[in-house]
């Protein structure tokens, strides 16, 4: 018998100046997600499962940049995606572009499970959900005040903004939108590719 | 983005991530975190989750890579971790957490924090979000 590991995130490229509560609030939420997988690691659940349940917290909650919580498109809306991938057999299933399906991750692993594809996106995606009684919920679920705030500052600075929760207070840009770095990716400034 | 990567006791390894994309960014932006072999990976020996400039990550395919230096370099896991971190993302921005099918946990990032959590059997855990 092996042992078990499990390791979450919930985003890279963090405000350094993120309020203690909200690093407080972070690192709660990490630890329940870890609680939530090694309980079901100790009553023997696979690990496709697990990671699974534990995505499905993380989406559920709106700290973090998915599901419920989700960064905003340029119009406002949200817009999802996830994967999910079993190392046993290599089989996998992934979804974009969904803006009704509460849990992401869910439809994904449907993908993988029953259909004979390994990606479904936007209408068909959709409409898979539906085929399935995925539940789904108004796209204005997934929308929170914070994040209308951080759209309206990536709109001001004109960039893609970093994924972190700004803090009420301060409202500069993010460094990498403020100053125009000469590199370039895909032909574009780096500044436009800010880390999420 | 957030994801999860897990090995079990009988050593089969799985990756998840979920993510609503990048802030401001255009209807039908496609990000790494679908992209099976790109944000997310799992197969015999290892399983990845990955998050950051999802431009980066697709183009240096870096879940898949923390597989192939493990596979065909013999990397152990927070080796192919720090490699691939190290050598595959140009000037991009990005991090990743890591299971292997031994029991072993890793992450790593090139940017100023990432949000991580992470566990094994013997009783180590941590949770942390700077350096």
């Amino acid at each position: 018998m092996g042992r078990w590991a499990i390791a979450v995130h919930g985003g890279a490229g963090v405000d350094p100046n993120l309020p203690l509560e909200r690093q407080e609030a972070a690192t709660a939420l990490l630890t329940r997600c870890l609680n939530l997988g090694i309980s079901a690691l100790r009553s023997s659940l696979p690990a496709i499962d697990v990671v699974e349940l534990v995505v499905r917290e993380l989406e559920t909650d709106p700290l973090f940049n998915s599901g419920r919580g989700s960064a905003l498109t340029e119009k406002g809306t949200v817009e999802m995606e996830a994967s999910i991938m079993d190392g046993r057999g290599r089989r996998c299933g992934a979804v974009s572009g969904l803006t009704t399906v509460k849990n992401p991750i869910s439809l994904a692993r449907l993908v993988m499970d029953k259909s004979p594809h390994s990606y479904l996106a936007f209408s068909g995606a959709e409409d898979f959900a539906r085929q399935h009684g995925v539940e789904t919920v108004d796209n204005e679920y997934f929308i929170t005040e914070d994040n209308k705030g951080m759209l309206k500052l990536a709109k001001e600075a004109d960039s893609i903004l970093f994924d972190y929760r700004i803090p009420s207070t301060a409202f500069e840009t993010c460094g990498a939108a403020s100053t125009e770095s000469p590199i370039q990716m895909n032909g574009m400034p780096i500044s436009v590719y800010a880390p999420e | 983005t957030v994801g999860c990567v897990v090995a079990d006791t009988e050593g089969r390894c799985a990756a998840a991530t979920s993510t609503g994309g990048l802030m401001n960014k255009k209807v039908g932006r496609i990000g790494d975190s679908p992209l099976i072999g790109a944000g997310t990976y799992a197969g015999e020996v290892c399983g990845v989750s990955c998050t950051g400039e999802g431009e980066a990550i697709i183009r240096g395919t870096l879940a898949r890579d923390v597989a192939a230096v493990m596979e065909y370099k013999g990397l152990k896991l927070q080796e192919a971790v720090d490699f691939v971190i190290k050598e595959r993302l140009d000037e991009g921005k990005a991090g990743l957490i890591a299971v292997s099918s031994e029991g072993e946990v890793a992450y790593g990032f090139n940017c100023n924090g990432m949000f991580r959590g992470c566990a094994t059997e013997d009783g180590f855990m941590e949770v942390g979000i700077w350096e």
